[in-house]
């Protein structure tokens, strides 16, 4: 069977499957200063889990607002750096009108997600850190 | 009630992958 190093290789999706991987490259992007893109792409999908009923609106909308706070809301930090400005408006409406849907945070995700593709998972495949693993 | 804090925490490990 193929090695779990090697499969991270494969796409970044492959690399966010795996615990292993997910803890190296979290250990990666600490060292180069942007942990925060990986912690808010698992906040969106975790976000867009949640049920949106009754029982759970006010989780939800206190969440939304904490993502936010976290994330958007500082624009020197990574996340708010590298998502659009009329994504950020998006999501800042949806919480101040307190229209929640599950796919708030989707845009904002792919965005970073987009980020990762081109930056930061490249980079971590060619890292002293990646290779020593493998 | 969680704190704001313990939410996020709560709702990025919910994301991750089990185990294998």
């Amino acid at each position: 069977p193929t090695p779990p190093y090697l499969k991270w290789a494969e796409s970044l999706h492959s690399l966010l499957d795996d615990q292993d991987g997910i803890s190296l490259f979290r250990t990666f992007l600490r060292r180069e200063g942007c942990a925060d893109l990986l912690d808010f792409w698992f906040a969106c999908s975790g976000f867009r889990k949640l049920e949106p009923c009754d029982a759970n609106e006010e989780k939800r909308l206190k969440l939304a607002r904490a993502i936010y706070r976290r994330y958007i809301l500082d624009t020197s930090g990574v996340v708010s750096r590298q998502t659009k400005p009329a994504t950020k408006s998006f999501i800042k409406d949806c919480i101040m009108k307190q229209q929640i849907d599950p796919a708030t945070f989707d845009q904002a995700q792919t965005e970073i997600q987009s980020t990762m593709e081109e930056n930061t998972y490249p980079s971590f495949l060619k890292s002293d850190i990646y290779l020593e693993y493998t | 009630i969680d704190s704001e804090d313990d939410l996020l925490q709560e709702c990025i490990t919910s994301a991750m992958p089990k185990k294998k």
